[in-house]
């Protein structure tokens, strides 16, 4: 891998995109979550978050152009040149221009949107060039056949993360100094004794267990849960989720991820998100949810956030007055902070850990203690 | 004069790397002369850089296999830093 001359990058974590326009080839939404699924390839692997944005000046401006186009490099027309970026830093800097002459595609039919702007991300964070074949950031345009499950080559992954580290982010979101060798992700593992989950919701009946960038799919009916790739059924969710619930008479699962939120129904990415979580009514104070769950009985929606919870009202779409309030006063039995919290049988179950709390909201006290994967039949 | 064929197709070369070169590789945009004459030291230098930087054998020389991925679309920023 290479970097810029003079290693630019980015002196935050927390970063801001716009799509300021869009091609005609393809539908709002379907640019929409390229670029979203391109900027996660870049998210699942380094501390870096992005925000997206409607108005103003973001930190990395997404545009398609024909020609000469306001940078002095014009674009030459169809085929060749497909897109330029720009190296970290203020106005033109870290911004992604799209020739507009080429034939934007969501498949491989043209020139694929989602790889294109993954690899032209790579500038905006402060990739160069890299002279591996194999790698994403090497110049030449070379359509993967299997875009679904595509992910970064190790080059990519030593390079990024030369510059921003792997996971670490200090609390005040300045990046931390990368980490001496990027560790690889491992295959979370069913059956193994300390499985945490990020998050745990109902889909139609079934349940989901979400693990960094993969989640188990257990339907009451059958023994073995499935194991998926998150992206494999919704390209533009991100991984290491934090929060997830159903709201069954909307046939909607919403799904957190820092300060952000976006709806599924069924296999299908709702069009219009990500939203912000503060248009829910969270105040500032909130950076991200770690547990949420939906009641279908009483239309309330508790969102866990440290030591407290706040409660949605699902019929008026409004946060209830009087919160937050604190998880064990209402919760006696439940301490530490929730990792995910799922409804079953009437019963509230929070993960915390490889740990397991059984609830009962009716006699308010906990009446089990369970490994987290115990609905795995392990 | 309509050009035979062969030699058509090497000036459209010449001019592909000519542009490829200044494009990608830094090559001066007055090295003209040098381009028309491949052989001339400076570019086959140029021409090794960007082989070697395509993970391609670097004969120095406008074969097959480096037009091939010349032709092929690619990204504009260029390869070598300015």
């Amino acid at each position: 891998f290479n970097t810029f001359p003079g290693t630019p990058k980015w002196g935050k974590t927390q970063l801001t995109y716009r799509i300021v326009n869009y091609t005609p080839d393809l539908s709002r939404e379907a640019v929409d979550a390229a670029i979203g699924k391109a900027l996660r390839v870049w998210e699942e692997v380094t501390p870096l978050t992005f925000s997206r944005i409607y108005d103003g000046e973001a930190d990395i401006m997404v545009s398609f152009a024909v020609g000469e186009h306001g940078d002095f490099i014009p674009f030459d027309g169809p085929g060749t040149v497909l897109a330029h970026a720009y190296a970290p830093g203020p106005g033109l800097n870290g911004d992604a221009h799209f020739d507009d002459d080429e034939q934007w595609t969501e498949d491989t039919t043209g020139t694929n949107l989602f790889l294109v702007a993954a690899h032209e991300l790579g500038h905006s964070l402060g990739l160069f060039h890299s002279a591996n074949p194999e790698a994403l950031m090497y110049p030449v345009y070379k359509f993967s056949q299997n875009m679904a499950q595509f992910r970064l080559s190790q080059d990519d992954v030593n390079g990024i993360q030369s510059l921003y580290g792997s996971a670490t982010v200090s609390p005040d979101h300045s990046v931390a100094p990368p980490e001496s060798g990027p560790p690889e992700s491992a295959t979370p593992t069913m059956c193994d004794p300390a499985l945490t989950f990020d998050a745990v919701t109902t889909l139609r009946g079934e349940a989901l267990f979400f693990k960094d960038r993969y989640f188990w799919r257990k339907s009451l009916r059958t023994h073995e849960p499935g194991f998926y790739l998150i992206s494999s059924f919704w390209p533009s969710l991100p991984s290491s989720i934090d929060a997830a619930y159903e709201v069954a008479g909307k046939d909607t699962v919403f799904i957190f991820k820092g300060n952000q939120f976006w709806a599924i129904r069924g296999h299908e990415e709702q069009s219009g998100y990500p939203k912000s979580i503060y248009t829910l009514g969270f105040p500032a104070t909130v950076r991200k949810i770690d547990a949420a769950i939906s009641s279908k009985e009483k239309k309330k929606t508790y969102f866990f956030v440290g030591d407290k919870y706040w409660r949605f009202d699902e019929k008026r779409q409004s946060m209830e007055p009087g919160f937050p309030r604190k998880v064990a006063e209402d919760f006696p039995g439940v301490h530490s902070q929730v990792d995910a919290v799922y409804e079953a049988f009437g019963f509230f179950y929070f993960f915390n850990g490889s740990l397991q709390l059984e609830f009962d909201p009716n006699a308010k006290k906990v009446t089990h203690f369970l490994k987290s994967n115990s609905w795995f039949n392990c | 004069y309509p050009l035979h064929g062969a030699t058509r197709g090497e000036d459209t070369s010449m001019d592909l790397l000519q542009q490829y070169l200044e494009n990608y590789y830094g090559l001066a945009k007055d090295a003209t002369q040098f381009v028309k004459r491949k052989d001339s030291s400076p570019v086959v230098k140029k021409i090794q850089e960007m082989q070697r930087f395509l993970g391609l054998e670097m004969t120095g020389k406008l074969d097959s296999g480096t037009m091939e991925v010349m032709r092929k679309p690619r990204c504009g920023v260029p390869d070598i830093g300015h």
